[in-house]
Protein backbone atom coordinates (compact mmCIF):
# COMPACT_ATOMS: atom_id res chain seq x y z
CA UNK A 1 0.00 0.00 0.00
CA UNK A 2 2.82 2.40 -0.47
CA UNK A 3 2.25 4.52 -3.42
CA UNK A 4 4.69 7.17 -4.05
CA UNK A 5 4.43 10.33 -6.78
CA UNK A 6 7.13 12.60 -6.68
CA UNK A 7 7.56 15.51 -9.08
CA UNK A 8 10.81 16.96 -9.45
CA UNK A 9 11.22 20.56 -9.16
CA UNK A 10 14.08 22.32 -11.15
CA UNK A 11 16.95 24.08 -9.25
CA UNK A 12 17.13 27.42 -9.28
CA UNK A 13 20.16 26.93 -7.50
CA UNK A 14 21.47 28.03 -4.43
CA UNK A 15 21.46 30.69 -3.27
CA UNK A 16 24.10 31.98 -0.57
CA UNK A 17 22.96 35.35 0.14
CA UNK A 18 19.94 33.71 2.02
CA UNK A 19 22.56 33.02 4.88
CA UNK A 20 23.83 35.89 6.49
CA UNK A 21 26.78 35.44 8.99
CA UNK A 22 25.44 37.03 12.39
CA UNK A 23 28.39 36.26 14.46
CA UNK A 24 31.48 33.37 15.28
CA UNK A 25 32.30 31.72 18.90
CA UNK A 26 35.63 29.84 19.39
CA UNK A 27 36.05 27.47 22.87
CA UNK A 28 39.69 28.09 22.30
CA UNK A 29 39.73 25.17 24.83
CA UNK A 30 37.81 22.41 22.84
CA UNK A 31 39.70 19.71 21.47
CA UNK A 32 37.31 18.15 19.22
CA UNK A 33 33.73 19.63 19.14
CA UNK A 34 31.01 16.44 18.97
CA UNK A 35 27.91 18.80 19.17
CA UNK A 36 26.39 22.10 18.80
CA UNK A 37 22.62 23.44 20.23
CA UNK A 38 20.98 25.86 21.91
CA UNK A 39 18.87 26.15 25.11
CA UNK A 40 17.23 28.93 26.95
CA UNK A 41 18.85 30.56 30.03
CA UNK A 42 17.57 32.51 32.82
CA UNK A 43 19.67 33.64 35.76
CA UNK A 44 18.37 37.39 36.81
CA UNK A 45 15.15 37.25 35.61
CA UNK A 46 15.75 37.79 31.73
CA UNK A 47 15.75 35.01 29.62
CA UNK A 48 17.76 34.59 26.67
CA UNK A 49 18.50 31.82 24.13
CA UNK A 50 21.92 30.29 24.70
CA UNK A 51 24.31 28.54 22.70
CA UNK A 52 25.34 25.20 23.92
CA UNK A 53 28.55 23.60 22.78
CA UNK A 54 30.04 19.96 23.43
CA UNK A 55 33.59 18.49 23.00
CA UNK A 56 33.99 14.80 24.36
CA UNK A 57 35.07 15.81 27.67
CA UNK A 58 33.06 18.59 27.88
CA UNK A 59 29.64 20.73 27.63
CA UNK A 60 29.76 24.38 27.47
CA UNK A 61 27.21 27.38 27.67
CA UNK A 62 27.09 30.53 25.77
CA UNK A 63 25.97 33.63 26.63
CA UNK A 64 25.21 36.49 24.02
CA UNK A 65 26.61 39.19 24.76
CA UNK A 66 26.57 43.05 22.69
CA UNK A 67 28.55 43.17 19.50
CA UNK A 68 28.14 39.83 18.25
CA UNK A 69 30.40 38.57 21.39
CA UNK A 70 29.90 35.45 23.39
CA UNK A 71 30.60 34.57 26.75
CA UNK A 72 31.36 31.54 28.40
CA UNK A 73 28.82 30.87 31.34
CA UNK A 74 29.92 27.78 32.39
CA UNK A 75 31.48 23.82 31.85
CA UNK A 76 30.24 21.07 32.94
CA UNK A 77 33.34 18.11 32.92
CA UNK A 78 32.19 15.18 31.54
CA UNK A 79 35.57 13.38 32.42
CA UNK A 80 34.54 9.01 32.54
CA UNK A 81 32.77 8.54 29.32
CA UNK A 82 32.69 10.50 25.69
CA UNK A 83 29.69 12.64 24.84
CA UNK A 84 28.51 12.06 21.56
CA UNK A 85 25.62 14.53 21.45
CA UNK A 86 23.30 17.43 23.07
CA UNK A 87 19.74 16.33 23.65
CA UNK A 88 18.29 19.54 23.82
CA UNK A 89 14.29 20.00 25.69
CA UNK A 90 12.64 22.65 23.45
CA UNK A 91 10.92 24.66 25.65
CA UNK A 92 12.80 23.82 29.12
CA UNK A 93 14.66 26.58 30.49
CA UNK A 94 18.11 26.10 32.54
CA UNK A 95 18.16 22.23 31.86
CA UNK A 96 19.80 19.90 29.28
CA UNK A 97 19.94 16.35 28.31
CA UNK A 98 23.43 14.58 26.56
CA UNK A 99 24.12 11.46 25.42
CA UNK A 100 27.58 9.85 26.13
CA UNK A 101 28.79 6.40 25.10
CA UNK A 102 31.50 4.88 22.86
CA UNK A 103 30.09 3.35 19.67
CA UNK A 104 26.86 3.82 21.22
CA UNK A 105 24.71 5.90 23.56
CA UNK A 106 25.65 4.31 27.23
CA UNK A 107 24.29 7.14 29.37
CA UNK A 108 22.25 9.89 29.22
CA UNK A 109 22.62 12.87 31.55
CA UNK A 110 20.71 15.60 32.66
CA UNK A 111 22.72 19.41 32.96
CA UNK A 112 21.06 21.74 35.07
CA UNK A 113 21.66 25.03 36.61
CA UNK A 114 19.77 26.38 39.84
CA UNK A 115 19.12 30.10 39.69
CA UNK A 116 17.53 29.65 43.61
CA UNK A 117 20.83 28.74 44.99
CA UNK A 118 23.30 29.61 41.69
CA UNK A 119 24.50 26.26 41.33
CA UNK A 120 25.63 24.21 38.11
CA UNK A 121 24.68 20.47 38.78
CA UNK A 122 24.54 17.44 36.63
CA UNK A 123 22.79 13.84 37.32
CA UNK A 124 22.12 10.33 35.96
CA UNK A 125 18.91 9.84 33.62
CA UNK A 126 19.34 6.82 32.50
CA UNK A 127 22.02 4.36 30.86
CA UNK A 128 22.11 1.04 28.84
CA UNK A 129 21.97 0.46 25.75
CA UNK A 130 20.40 3.23 24.05
CA UNK A 131 19.37 3.05 20.82
CA UNK A 132 17.68 6.71 19.69
CA UNK A 133 16.57 10.05 22.51
CA UNK A 134 14.68 13.08 21.44
CA UNK A 135 13.87 15.87 24.32
CA UNK A 136 10.11 16.91 23.81
CA UNK A 137 7.93 19.45 24.80
CA UNK A 138 7.03 20.31 28.60
CA UNK A 139 10.61 18.94 29.83
CA UNK A 140 10.33 15.33 28.67
CA UNK A 141 12.81 12.97 26.89
CA UNK A 142 11.78 9.55 25.42
CA UNK A 143 14.11 6.81 24.49
CA UNK A 144 14.54 3.53 23.04
CA UNK A 145 16.86 0.93 24.56
CA UNK A 146 17.51 -3.15 24.28
CA UNK A 147 18.58 -5.25 26.39
CA UNK A 148 19.05 -9.36 25.09
CA UNK A 149 15.44 -9.77 25.49
CA UNK A 150 13.64 -6.77 24.80
CA UNK A 151 12.91 -3.76 23.86
CA UNK A 152 11.98 -0.57 26.23
CA UNK A 153 10.43 2.76 25.24
CA UNK A 154 10.32 5.35 27.46
CA UNK A 155 9.23 8.92 28.44
CA UNK A 156 10.67 10.75 31.50
CA UNK A 157 9.52 14.06 32.78
CA UNK A 158 11.37 16.75 34.46
CA UNK A 159 10.10 19.41 37.08
CA UNK A 160 11.30 22.88 36.43
CA UNK A 161 14.30 21.97 39.16
CA UNK A 162 16.01 19.20 37.38
CA UNK A 163 14.04 16.47 38.98
CA UNK A 164 12.84 13.09 37.90
CA UNK A 165 9.05 12.29 37.91
CA UNK A 166 7.43 9.29 36.77
CA UNK A 167 8.17 7.61 33.81
CA UNK A 168 5.86 6.29 30.83
CA UNK A 169 6.81 3.19 29.31
CA UNK A 170 5.63 3.03 25.59
CA UNK A 171 4.75 -0.21 24.27
CA UNK A 172 7.54 -1.45 21.84
CA UNK A 173 7.63 -2.40 18.39
CA UNK A 174 9.61 -5.87 18.01
CA UNK A 175 12.10 -4.33 15.55
CA UNK A 176 14.76 -1.57 17.23
CA UNK A 177 13.56 2.15 17.29
CA UNK A 178 16.01 4.60 15.53
CA UNK A 179 14.45 7.43 15.76
CA UNK A 180 11.34 9.92 17.36
CA UNK A 181 9.53 12.67 16.29
CA UNK A 182 6.76 14.66 18.12
CA UNK A 183 3.30 15.30 16.32
CA UNK A 184 3.24 19.15 16.23
CA UNK A 185 0.40 20.39 18.12
CA UNK A 186 -0.67 16.74 19.60
CA UNK A 187 0.76 17.01 22.70
CA UNK A 188 0.23 12.93 23.49
CA UNK A 189 1.27 11.65 19.78
CA UNK A 190 4.70 10.29 18.67
CA UNK A 191 6.12 8.84 16.39
CA UNK A 192 9.20 6.94 15.62
CA UNK A 193 11.13 5.11 12.69
CA UNK A 194 12.32 1.41 12.77
CA UNK A 195 15.25 -0.52 11.68
CA UNK A 196 12.79 -2.73 9.18
CA UNK A 197 11.95 1.33 7.79
CA UNK A 198 8.46 1.34 9.37
CA UNK A 199 6.64 4.34 10.90
CA UNK A 200 5.44 3.61 14.66
CA UNK A 201 2.58 6.16 16.16
CA UNK A 202 2.15 5.99 20.05
CA UNK A 203 -0.14 7.34 22.40
CA UNK A 204 2.51 9.19 24.83
CA UNK A 205 -0.47 9.46 27.89
CA UNK A 206 -1.59 5.77 27.94
CA UNK A 207 1.39 4.30 26.27
CA UNK A 208 -0.38 2.15 23.19
CA UNK A 209 1.26 1.34 20.27
CA UNK A 210 -1.37 3.10 17.62
CA UNK A 211 -0.08 1.72 13.81
CA UNK A 212 2.62 0.80 12.66
CA UNK A 213 2.83 1.61 8.95
CA UNK A 214 5.54 0.46 6.30
CA UNK A 215 7.60 3.50 4.73
CA UNK A 216 8.42 1.47 1.51
CA UNK A 217 11.68 -0.49 0.42
CA UNK A 218 12.98 1.61 -2.17
CA UNK A 219 14.35 4.24 0.72
CA UNK A 220 16.15 2.35 3.28
CA UNK A 221 17.50 3.53 6.76
CA UNK A 222 15.14 6.72 7.08
CA UNK A 223 14.92 8.91 9.81
CA UNK A 224 11.99 10.91 11.22
CA UNK A 225 12.40 14.22 12.11
CA UNK A 226 9.35 16.17 12.15
CA UNK A 227 5.84 15.14 12.13
CA UNK A 228 2.38 16.95 12.26
CA UNK A 229 -1.20 15.80 11.36
CA UNK A 230 -3.27 17.84 8.84
CA UNK A 231 -7.18 17.09 7.36
CA UNK A 232 -6.56 13.35 8.45
CA UNK A 233 -3.32 12.83 7.80
CA UNK A 234 0.05 12.42 9.07
CA UNK A 235 2.85 14.08 7.66
CA UNK A 236 6.43 12.94 8.50
CA UNK A 237 9.69 14.62 7.57
CA UNK A 238 12.35 11.81 6.66
CA UNK A 239 15.71 12.02 5.87
CA UNK A 240 17.93 9.51 4.19
CA UNK A 241 21.51 9.40 5.68
CA UNK A 242 22.71 8.18 3.06
CA UNK A 243 21.59 10.51 0.54
CA UNK A 244 23.47 9.75 -3.35
CA UNK A 245 22.47 13.21 -6.37
CA UNK A 246 20.52 11.63 -9.10
CA UNK A 247 18.59 13.09 -11.88
CA UNK A 248 15.91 10.86 -11.54
CA UNK A 249 15.47 12.33 -7.83
CA UNK A 250 15.25 8.69 -6.88
CA UNK A 251 17.31 9.12 -3.97
CA UNK A 252 16.48 11.79 -2.32
CA UNK A 253 18.10 14.28 0.91
CA UNK A 254 14.48 14.39 2.59
CA UNK A 255 11.14 13.35 1.38
CA UNK A 256 7.70 14.46 3.42
CA UNK A 257 5.58 11.56 3.06
CA UNK A 258 1.80 11.73 4.08
CA UNK A 259 0.22 8.39 5.97
CA UNK A 260 -3.24 7.95 6.83
CA UNK A 261 -2.98 6.47 10.16
CA UNK A 262 -6.31 4.58 9.15
CA UNK A 263 -5.43 2.58 6.69
CA UNK A 264 -1.55 2.61 6.76
CA UNK A 265 -1.36 3.66 2.94
CA UNK A 266 1.28 6.18 2.47
CA UNK A 267 2.19 8.38 -0.50
CA UNK A 268 5.32 10.51 -0.89
CA UNK A 269 3.84 14.23 -1.14
CA UNK A 270 7.56 16.35 -1.77
CA UNK A 271 11.34 15.42 -2.28
CA UNK A 272 14.31 17.51 -1.30
CA UNK A 273 17.78 16.17 -3.20
CA UNK A 274 21.26 17.01 -3.10
CA UNK A 275 22.13 20.16 -4.49
CA UNK A 276 23.68 19.42 -8.27
CA UNK A 277 27.51 18.84 -8.45
CA UNK A 278 27.75 16.76 -5.10
CA UNK A 279 28.42 13.60 -6.84
CA UNK A 280 28.71 10.23 -4.92
CA UNK A 281 27.28 8.75 -1.83
CA UNK A 282 26.89 11.65 0.96
CA UNK A 283 26.29 10.93 4.22
CA UNK A 284 23.90 13.52 5.53
CA UNK A 285 24.19 14.98 9.11
CA UNK A 286 21.59 16.96 9.73
CA UNK A 287 18.38 18.92 11.47
CA UNK A 288 15.04 19.82 10.48
CA UNK A 289 13.05 22.61 11.79
CA UNK A 290 9.22 23.91 10.74
CA UNK A 291 9.86 23.13 6.64
CA UNK A 292 13.77 24.31 6.74
CA UNK A 293 15.77 21.33 6.74
CA UNK A 294 20.02 21.70 6.96
CA UNK A 295 22.37 19.09 6.44
CA UNK A 296 26.56 18.88 6.45
CA UNK A 297 27.39 16.94 3.06
CA UNK A 298 30.89 14.45 2.73
CA UNK A 299 31.93 17.77 0.49
CA UNK A 300 32.29 19.61 4.18
CA UNK A 301 29.27 22.08 3.01
CA UNK A 302 26.48 22.55 4.56
CA UNK A 303 22.71 22.78 1.92
CA UNK A 304 19.73 24.37 3.77
CA UNK A 305 16.44 22.92 1.70
CA UNK A 306 12.92 24.16 1.88
CA UNK A 307 10.88 21.17 1.98
CA UNK A 308 7.90 22.45 0.97
CA UNK A 309 9.35 23.49 -2.20
CA UNK A 310 11.40 20.59 -2.88
CA UNK A 311 14.40 23.21 -2.81
CA UNK A 312 17.91 23.88 -1.85
CA UNK A 313 18.03 27.16 -1.15
CA UNK A 314 21.26 27.70 0.57
CA UNK A 315 24.70 26.36 0.19
CA UNK A 316 27.31 27.11 2.66
CA UNK A 317 30.69 25.88 1.14
CA UNK A 318 33.35 24.56 3.22
CA UNK A 319 35.23 27.73 5.60
CA UNK A 320 38.52 28.48 4.66
CA UNK A 321 39.92 26.94 7.73
CA UNK A 322 38.29 23.59 7.52
CA UNK A 323 34.94 21.55 6.44
CA UNK A 324 31.57 22.19 8.54
CA UNK A 325 30.93 19.33 10.61
CA UNK A 326 27.88 20.36 12.39
CA UNK A 327 24.42 22.16 11.56
CA UNK A 328 21.77 22.73 13.95
CA UNK A 329 18.52 25.22 13.72
CA UNK A 330 18.58 27.18 16.54
CA UNK A 331 15.39 26.81 19.24
CA UNK A 332 12.50 29.55 18.50
CA UNK A 333 14.50 31.45 15.73
CA UNK A 334 15.35 31.28 12.55
CA UNK A 335 19.04 30.80 12.81
CA UNK A 336 21.12 28.17 11.38
CA UNK A 337 24.47 26.86 14.01
CA UNK A 338 27.22 25.41 12.02
CA UNK A 339 30.02 23.89 13.63
CA UNK A 340 33.39 22.82 13.20
CA UNK A 341 35.39 20.27 14.85
CA UNK A 342 38.03 23.04 16.15
CA UNK A 343 35.29 24.39 17.97
CA UNK A 344 34.32 27.38 16.04
CA UNK A 345 30.99 28.05 15.63
CA UNK A 346 28.93 30.58 13.41
CA UNK A 347 25.47 32.03 13.58
CA UNK A 348 24.07 32.35 10.60
CA UNK A 349 20.31 33.97 10.03
CA UNK A 350 18.30 32.41 7.01
CA UNK B 1 -0.98 14.84 -3.19
CA UNK B 2 -4.35 12.75 -4.38
CA UNK B 3 -5.49 11.90 -0.94
CA UNK B 4 -8.17 8.88 -2.34
CA UNK B 5 -5.12 6.61 -3.22
CA UNK B 6 -4.91 6.44 0.71
CA UNK B 7 -8.41 5.11 1.56
CA UNK B 8 -10.95 6.85 3.80
CA UNK B 9 -9.46 9.83 6.11
CA UNK B 10 -10.85 10.44 9.52
CA UNK B 11 -9.80 13.80 11.03
CA UNK B 12 -10.19 12.28 14.73
CA UNK B 13 -7.49 9.20 13.46
CA UNK B 14 -6.32 9.54 16.88
CA UNK B 15 -8.48 9.26 19.21
CA UNK B 16 -10.16 6.22 17.20
CA UNK B 17 -6.96 4.53 17.02
CA UNK B 18 -6.59 4.84 20.70
CA UNK B 19 -10.19 3.59 21.44
CA UNK B 20 -9.31 0.81 19.17
CA UNK B 21 -5.39 -0.32 20.01
CA UNK B 22 -4.96 -2.70 23.15
CA UNK B 23 -4.16 -0.87 26.30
Amino acid sequence: HVAEQLTPVPLDGPKEESLQLLSKLKDSSSSCAVDVSTMWWEATGSRELCVVTACESSVSIWKPLASDCWAKIYTWELAEIPVIQIVPLPDACNLVCIALGDLEIGEIRLLHYSSENDSFKQSLVKNGNIKAVLGLKDRRLVSSSRTTQEQQVEVLSFSETGRSKDGQTLMAPEETVLAFAEVEWMRDALVGTTVVNSIVVWNVKTGQLLKKMHIGYSYPASICHRAYSDSGLLFVVLSHPHAKESESCGNPAFRVVAFNPKTARSMGVMFSSLPPGHPGRQYLEGDVKDASAAAVLTSGAIAVWDLLLGQCTALLPPAPEGDWALTRWATGSTCLLAGQRDGTVCLYRY
Amino acid sequence: CNGSDLGPISLNWFEELSAEAPP
